[in-house]
């Protein structure tokens, strides 16, 4: 099973074509293994990044460097995937 | 004892528990439901459409597919909810049943069962199917890339590693295929409404191309009452238009291959979006998301049945 541990979304706000074009770059970037929960559309749309927790460093820096606003949507994806598998069983008990 | 009466429709559920709670709506409802099983997946697992019919023959239908990208939870479970719906309001709901006494309806709940099993199992997180590709050690192709409309351009990728990949060529997918030939043969399907998650949207053809569709206006009326009366419901605000104008160009999609294959009425529901969970939306979200779905997706067919072609 693959766990999350760590990993978080970041809701992303750019806010014109130059920072869409940085967040394009960014997520052709293999190695950071990011992915693009919701799509970059336009610019004060909202995008959601889901970065694995050895690439939050990288991302954010990246983030902060070009003045890209966001904040953070799930704080450790992996806590929210327990509490769900915690909701299956308890309603499959009942 | 299987009882239809015990399913918990606020909880998310296995393939198996879905698969069951489909046959028990069988046997409850056996002069209106029926299971058809459309082809098999990649993992050779049967790929089951419920067929909900008052009789006739070849009747004009609606299609309904939920859960092609398999990590989209709430969309398999607004699915279950909706089929339960569908039958509930049979001969109580006035255009439930003007719908059903002269159309039927299938509907494929669970599009991706291999993706769908994998995210109970392996990995929650998966969006695409398990097949495996030639030369890759990355696994699966995005149904959503994966039909012959534009296949193969702008929004899709050619890496096997991507969450877009769009396979090797249309209808790579026995998932996909199974679509294509069961509406082909059909030959009388009249809408398709393939449901996703999350970004609250509710979009038409076309998504390969920026040109708008022949029908542009009438279904840009439709979806603009869809969502009005989706939101009326408990507030949540959908976005609405051509999937190119709204979103971004993407190639090979389901709702583009229906409108290019003379199906008329082809959207594709992007279900709601709290702004804090993405797919992990929490179980307590089903109800609310699948009861606000129900009278946009009951306008469109209404609308269906009042528009015949």
């Amino acid at each position: 099973e693959q766990l999350f541990r760590g990993d978080q979304v970041l809701r992303i706000t750019a806010s014109n074509e130059e920072q869409i074009t940085l967040l394009r770059v960014l997520g052709e970037q293999a190695e950071l293994q990011i992915d693009f929960w919701r799509d970059l559309t336009g610019p004060g749309h909202p995008a959601d990044l889901w970065v694995p927790f050895p690439s939050l460093q990288a991302v954010k820096i990246f983030l902060e460097f070009h003045s890209i606003s966001y904040s953070v949507m799930i704080e450790d994806v992996q806590a929210l995937l327990d509490e769900e598998k915690k909701n299956m069983t308890r309603s499959r008990r009942i | 004892q299987r009882s239809i009466s015990t399913f918990d429709f606020a909880s998310y559920h296995t393939l198996e528990e879905i698969y069951d709670w489909m046959d028990m709506l069988v046997d409850d409802h056996p002069n209106l439901v029926s299971k058809i099983q459309i082809g098999q997946s990649y993992e050779n697992r049967p790929l089951y459409v419920l067929k909900f019919s008052t009789g006739g023959s070849n009747r004009p239908a609606i299609w309904l597919d939920t859960g092609i990208h398999s990590r989209e939870w709430i969309t398999q479970a607004t699915g279950v909810w909706t089929a339960n719906k569908i039958v509930k309001e049979y001969g109580q709901d006035p255009s439930v049943t003007a719908i059903l006494d002269s159309m039927d309806i299938f509907f494929e709940i669970i599009t991706n069962p291999d993706g769908f099993v994998f995210t109970h199992s392996s990995n929650r997180l998966w969006r695409k199917t398990r097949s495996i590709n030639a030369g890759s050690s990355c696994v699966g192709v995005d149904p959503n890339r994966n039909w012959d409309a534009g296949f193969g351009g702008s929004g899709s990728s050619s890496d096997p590693c991507s969450e877009t990949y769009r396979g090797p060529y249309a209808h790579s997918e026995s998932e996909v295929k199974a679509i294509v030939d069961f509406i082909r043969s059909h030959g009388n399907v009249k809408s398709v409404i393939s449901i996703h998650s999350y970004s609250q949207m509710l979009l038409f053809p076309y998504g390969y191309k920026r040109t708008p569709a022949a029908h542009h206006q009438e279904l840009n009326e439709l979806a603009k009452k869809a969502v009005s009366d989706l939101a009326a419901m408990y507030g949540t605000k959908y976005a609405y238009g051509s999937v190119a104008d709204t979103i971004y160009l993407a190639d090979g999609t389901t709702v583009d291959w229906a409108y290019d294959n003379g199906v008329k009425y082809s959207f594709t529901f992007e279900l709601r979006d709290t702004g804090r969970y993405g797919f992990l939306l929490p179980s307590t979200q089903i109800i609310p998301t699948a009861t606000e779905t129900w009278p946009a997706l009951l306008d469109i067919m209404v609308h269906v049945l009042e528009h015949p072609y």
